[in-house]
């Protein structure tokens, strides 16, 4: 473990709460993809598998029971507790367009062809492309509350520290998983245009909300 | 061909 994907997990756990807090407090979940969230909940189901079968530490189980937890608490939240308030008009994004193309990859490119390492593979694929359908309801909408705002610069962050973590282990350990690096770099590059628009609202006129141009 | 590896990450 070091501090920047100390920093990272501390980063996706504060995006998972915001989110959570949002559609909590405010009893609705307009403005989020429930698509998306879909997205993630596979992804940490197919990686966490190992959670029974592969201890490594306390804090990885916990971490790994709190997500699984969290993301599909998110799930109840859209598409049962507060159904009436889930925007589909604007949750357009075809899931078709990236569960398959994952799928085909990490059949294809994986470090050993066993089903959990698949599995592992194209949760990390999945993840990379997973905020897409978030991205794209922002830039229809044309803004984000500024709550959902921070979730995203929470959640981009996360995987952006996870890089430098990379980098860190390479250099301090020797250690590198190009899939996981590579996968990581799309991710964080996804958000670039987010990240230059979270930043520089402050400076921007009149920006109370987050405003995405499609 | 890609090491194999134990996922020690989240």
């Amino acid at each position: 473990m070091n501090v920047f994907r100390l920093a990272g997990d501390i980063s996706h756990l504060l995006a998972i709460i915001i989110l959570l807090l949002k559609i909590w407090t405010s009893r609705s979940c307009a403005g989020i993809s429930g698509k998306s969230q879909v997205m993630f909940a596979i992804t940490y189901t197919a990686r966490y598998l190992d959670l029974f079968t592969n201890f490594i530490s306390l804090y990885n189980s916990t971490m790994k029971i709190i997500f699984l937890g969290a993301a599909y608490a998110t799930l109840y939240l859209i598409y049962v507790r507060f159904k009436a308030t889930y925007d589909h008009n604007h949750d357009t994004f075809r899931v078709e367009f990236l569960l398959i193309p994952t799928v085909i990859l990490s059949v294809l490119i994986n470090h050993d062809f066993s089903p959990l390492e698949i599995l592992w593979t194209f949760s990390i694929y999945l993840e990379s492309v997973a905020i897409l359908p978030q991205l794209f309801m922002v830039s229809k909408t044309g803004e984000a509350e500024s709550i959902t705002s921070h979730y995203l610069f929470a959640l981009g962050s996360y995987r952006a520290l996870y890089i430098i973590n990379w980098v860190y282990r390479y250099y301090a350990e020797g250690f590198y998983d190009l899939i996981a690096i590579v996968a990581g770099v799309v991710q964080t590059v996804l958000y670039c245009d987010f990240f230059y628009l979270y930043i520089t609202k402050g400076s921007r006129a009149n920006a109370t909300e987050m405003s995405i141009e499609a | 061909w890609l090491p194999k590896r134990k996922h020690d990450e989240l």
